[in-house]
Parts: structure tokens; sequence; C-alpha cells
């Protein structure tokens, strides 16, 4: 494992952490796209079918444990706890989720690296992942005032996406196996969603003024 | 010989 991958899985586990924090300390949700984390938890059901089957190391399972925990928990929280749910923005998170599995799942079936189950599954999960932030970048625009936590999660998202790409352009220099395509195409098209939000991020900090995007 | 990189990432 090279450094930019540590760090990617760093600053995603960071992103879950922030985003555990406001909805478990604060008990608030405020801002928070259901619909992107109920996207989320599909994403790892589908991507980690191989858990138990597949073992790469102590490290990976651990991550995977805590990445399919922390999602469908936080779905559970946003939908079932009593005060959390309260502060959900039900009438402006209102993105159909239709519209992107369906689409991924066309894409999956017919652009995959082999024809099988668990392959499709896994394509579909690397597509899915791309834009499952839509909605959340929907619901920002939305929010007038964006808390300092909420900004902090996305751009941790953002980052780890990022630093997911550094990590396979240095192991495309020095590891001597063929690129998975549909993981590049997929990371770097995800990478791209947040150019948009990084730009007006890095202009808040800069200016010392709280982050807002322009509708 | 090149072959498939493993699907080690999260």
């Amino acid at each position: 494992m090279n450094i930019f991958r540590l760090a990617g899985d760093m600053t995603h586990l960071a992103s879950v952490l922030v985003l555990l924090l406001k909805i478990h300390t604060i008990k608030s949700c405020a801002g928070i796209s259901l619909k992107t984390q109920e996207l989320y938890a599909l994403v790892f059901a589908t991507r980690y079918l191989d858990i138990f089957t597949n073992y790469i190391s102590f490290y990976n399972t651990i991550m995977k444990l805590i990445f399919l925990g922390s999602s469908f928990s936080i779905v559970w929280y946003i939908k079932r706890h009593k005060i959390v749910h309260r502060s959900y923005d039900k009438d402006q998170d209102t993105f159909r989720h239709w519209f992107i599995v369906l689409p991924c799942l066309v894409l999956a079936l017919l652009i995959n690296e082999r024809f099988t189950f668990k392959e499709v599954m896994w394509t579909f999960s690397l597509y899915l992942e791309a834009v499952a932030i839509l909605p959340q970048l929907v619901l920002l625009q939305r929010t007038r005032n964006i808390d300092n936590l909420t900004g902090q999660y996305v751009f941790l998202l953002g980052a780890y996406r990022a630093l997911y790409i550094l990590n396979w352009i240095y192991r495309y220099f020095t590891e001597d196996h063929y690129i998975h395509w549909i993981t590049w195409i997929a990371g770097l098209v995800q990478t791209l969603l947040y150019a948009d939000f990084f730009y007006y991020y890095f202009q808040s900090w800069k200016n010392n003024a709280k982050l807002e995007l322009p509708a | 010989e090149k072959d498939q990189a493993p699907k080690d990432e999260l």
C-alpha cells in the first residue's frame, strides 16, 4: 500500500467520522442528503459481496466492515432516530434514486470486465459511487447556511477521491498490471463532480467567509 | 507478462 492510498482511505474514514460526529453528538442531520447516504449503503453492499470469501488483509476486511456498518447506521439514524430525523430536510432532498440507480445498473450490465453476477455488481458499485454524491451536492446548493461539519464532510469525501487518483497513477508506474479502465474512468468522473464544490470551498476558506454555493 | 491488477482497494 502506498502513501496516497493510505491517505485516501484515512480521508474517507475521517469523512464518515465527521458525519457520525454531527449525527451522534449534535443529534442533527441538517444539510445531509439521505438519498446520497442510501446510495452509499447500496454501493458498499454491492461492492463488498466477497468480503468473507476473498481475504486480502486484516486492514482491508476491517475497513470494509467499517464502511458497511457506518453507511447503514447513518441511514438508520436519519430515518428512524426520533431526534435526528426531525432535522432532516425532507422537502429539499428531492433527488430521485431511480434516476441514478437504473442507468448505473444498465451501464454495468453493458460495460463490465466479465459478465458474472459478482463482477456486474462490482462494476455497478463503481458507477453508482461515481454519481452518489449528486443528491448531496443539489441539497448543498439549496441550503442557505451550510454548517462547518457538512462542508468538511463533503470536502473530505472529495479529497478521498482525488487521493485515490494519485494512488492509481503511483501504482501505474510502480506495478506491472493491466489497468482496470472502468475503475479509472468512474473514479475520474466522480472526482470531477467535486470540482465546482472545491472551488467555492477554497474561496470561502481564503476569504474567511461562510461557504455558500450559488444556485 | 502483465496480469489484471488485484481488486485490493476499498
